[in-house]
């Protein structure tokens, strides 16, 4: 499941979404 | 041979057909990306969240957002009516969506809804609740097992306290809650090959 997870780009928007990173916080 | 995306997190199951699927792809993301960020920023605020490492948070909220949302948005499967709302705020028959290739997975959506919703819990109940699924230690790929099951040990108490003190028939609502959390695993497997089928495709 979790390999499912990192190709559809879901661990992309979780780490983003968890660390408030900069370009986060841009958009 | 018209595709279709059957998903209440897409705007409409209907795909146009001039778009690729780059294009289809990133549209769906773009409308299910603001509901994960709400599963992150409400996983922030469980108590003792932000004390896992950050590879555990990130490995609980990859394997565990679909089945959060599930539970967020189980009014979404209206099981009177038989419909299914969409982003868009449209709703679709059960009868349409299973035209466009609905399936096995729909059924077990709209048993869920229906199962969960009988248990009348409270807005603070579904989020402890809600919790509990996020914060289970048999996910893959968790590095330090002990601390997540200690958190998780540290809210289904509080959930169970919460039902004890709210519900007349205590015990049975909380094994039947407790049920749940199998339920969503299977749903969240089939969701997973059904994903997987879509990106094949």
């Amino acid at each position: 499941l979790s390999e499912h997870a990192s190709n559809l780009g879901l661990e992309d928007i979780i780490r983003k979404a968890l660390m408030g990173s900069s370009e986060e916080r841009q958009e | 041979n018209r595709m279709h995306l059957v998903c209440p997190m897409s705007v409409s199951p209907y795909v146009d057909p001039c778009k690729s699927s780059h294009e289809i792809w990133e549209e769906f993301s773009m409308s299910f990306t603001p509901a994960v960020r709400e599963v992150v920023e409400f996983a922030k605020k469980i108590p003792g969240f932000r004390d896992l490492s950050q590879h555990d948070q990130v490995s609980l909220l990859k394997a565990g957002t679909f089945e959060v949302l599930v539970v967020r948005f189980a009014s979404l499967f209206d099981v009177k009516d038989r419909t299914v709302t969409f982003l868009s705020g449209k709703k679709y028959s059960v009868e349409a969506l299973r035209s466009m290739g609905a399936g096995e997975l729909l059924n077990s959506m709209f048993e869920f809804s229906e199962k969960l919703s009988a248990l009348q819990l409270s807005e603070e109940e579904m989020s402890l609740f809600t919790a509990v699924v996020l914060v289970s230690a048999d996910r893959s790929g968790i590095e330090n097992v002990n601390s997540v099951e200690a958190l998780q040990e540290n809210l289904i108490r509080a959930l169970r306290s919460l039902i004890m003190k709210n519900h007349s028939n205590e015990a049975a609502t909380f094994t039947k809650l407790l049920l749940k959390l199998p339920d969503l695993r299977s749903l969240n497997n089939m969701h997973s090959e059904e994903l997987l089928a879509f990106k094949v495709h």
